[in-house]
């Protein structure tokens, strides 16, 4: 039991990084995506450059927001502890596919550079969900044995205490 | 693209400009929507997510605002603690929990310290409510009120967690965090410890592999053979159980 609890708690911190990256993936996916559907909506162009920065800040709030806040209750654990490694790592990959500047100037951004980025992000954030489902399936296996025992008595929580 | 991101750090560092400020802004933006997202939850549905962000993004403000590049640090690292704080300060402030919900969990607490005293023991669900001239039914409609305001404010109102936990767990899981919260947490975790292994058996199960073993309510139910929303009532009952205790 205690190499189980231990992998699972190895496995739950990549996952805790894995979701973190992912967040941030998201995040700037979504800020690009809005553009995206500006200029989709507006075949012409005549939207007011220079005037981006204001507006996104003033939509973050809606932008960063899970809209319907994130399906059921999971009934599950949550913390927020420090990033490790992981999470910087993926993170400094993701900041080589959009610059600050990229995301500022994001309207006078030329067509193809803007699907680039767009491109760039959306497969990043892609693999960044692969990984981090594995890693859900992983932990709920361990978890679901690790439950096993306790409830067929190989396991009592007075050992844990 | 990495320069780019040193260069403006740099730049704003240096001149204060408020352009290079709100690029920085919106480019860790992100940071605040994994904050938010955890944090929500914790919390019941009707609470607005959007609201949450606009708390976050004053912690991601007050980052940039003082974070200095030349120490070597990680920025997100710094970050996501200061978001995390902001998010948190300002749902207290507000008191976002009703009244009327948090008057009924202190009258629970209360019939459930004085009931330890009497007996030695912890009390029996059936002895709470007799206590309190309530039926089991309306009993477990307390708990099904409380624990549907999620695990934040259940934790939250523990006596020890400092100000920046949002939930005990949160305090077991930085048990990873290093040097600095090291000792605190070794001994929060003991107080824990003693003051859940007094207690009811189910109820000892249910904080011990929630918080211990980071399981799911749902997996708990296996555990225990009983559905999801039980161990969501035995959960509630626990952590009021705990609170009265490590007050008293
Ligand atoms: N309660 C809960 N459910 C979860 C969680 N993670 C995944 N799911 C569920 O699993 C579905 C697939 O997730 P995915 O493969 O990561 O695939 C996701 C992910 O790649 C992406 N995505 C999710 N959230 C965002 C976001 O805020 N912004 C952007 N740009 N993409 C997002 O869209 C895909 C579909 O998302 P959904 O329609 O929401 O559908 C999600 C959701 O129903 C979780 O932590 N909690
Ligand atoms: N072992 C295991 N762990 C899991 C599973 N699903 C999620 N987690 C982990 O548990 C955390 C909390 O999940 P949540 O309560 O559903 O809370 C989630 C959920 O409310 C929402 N969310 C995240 N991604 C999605 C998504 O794709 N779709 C929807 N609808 N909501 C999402 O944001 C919250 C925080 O998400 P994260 O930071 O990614 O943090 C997640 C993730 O690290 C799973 O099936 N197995």
């Amino acid at each position: 039991l205690p190499e189980l609890r231990d992998l699972r708690v190895r496995c739950a911190q990549v996952e805790s990084d894995v979701s973190l990256a992912r967040r941030v993936a998201q995040g700037r996916l979504d800020i690009v995506g809005r553009e995206v559907r500006r200029r989709a909506g507006d075949p012409d162009g005549t939207a007011v450059p220079g005037d981006h920065v204001a507006s996104v800040l003033f939509e973050l709030p809606d932008l960063m927001s899970d809209g319907v806040s994130g399906g059921s209750p999971s009934g599950r654990p949550v913390s927020i502890t420090a990033p490790g490694e992981v999470a910087l790592t993926m993170i400094e990959r993701l900041d080589t596919t959009a610059s600050p500047a990229d995301l500022a100037q994001i309207e006078q951004l030329g067509v193809e550079r803007l699907a680039e980025v767009f491109e760039n992000i959306s497969s990043f954030e892609a693999e960044l969900s692969a990984v981090r489902r594995r890693l859900h399936e992983t932990i709920d296996a361990i978890q679901a044995e690790i439950g096993r025992r306790y409830r067929d008595g190989e396991a009592s929580v007075d050992s844990l205490l | 693209n990495q320069n780019q991101l040193d260069e403006t750090w740099a730049r704003y560092k240096d001149r204060a400009k408020q352009s290079d400020r709100d690029q920085l802004i919106v480019y860790y933006a992100p940071l605040v929507k994994y904050v938010a997202g955890r944090i929500a939850a914790g919390l019941p549905h009707n609470v607005d997510q959007a609201d949450l962000v606009s708390y976050g993004m004053f912690g991601l403000i007050d980052a940039i605002t003082k974070f200095d590049p030349e120490r070597g640090f990680k920025f997100e690292t710094y970050a996501i603690s200061r978001i995390k704080g902001a998010v948190l300060d300002e749902l207290r402030s507000i008191d976002w929990v009703p009244r009327s919900v948090r008057a009924k969990a202190k009258s629970v607490e209360r019939a459930m310290s004085e009931l330890e005293s009497l007996h030695h023991r912890a009390p029996t669900d059936e002895e709470i409510a007799e206590e309190l001239d309530l039926s089991m039914t309306q009993l477990n409609n307390i708990y099904n009120q409380i624990s549907s305001l999620g695990v934040v404010a259940l934790d939250e109102m523990l006596p020890f967690g400092n100000g920046d936990s949002m939930s005990f767990g949160d305090t077991l899981a930085d048990r990873r965090d290093g040097p600095g919260g090291q000792y605190e947490r070794v001994e929060t975790r003991q107080l824990l410890g003693d003051a859940i292994n007094r207690m009811g058996e189910r109820e000892k199960i249910v904080l011990t592999l929630y918080y211990y073993e980071s399981l799911t309510l749902s997996e708990i139910g296996n555990v225990l053979g009983v559905t999801e929303s039980r161990v969501c009532q035995i959960h509630t009952k626990a952590v009021l159980q705990l609170r009265s205790r490590l007050q008293s």
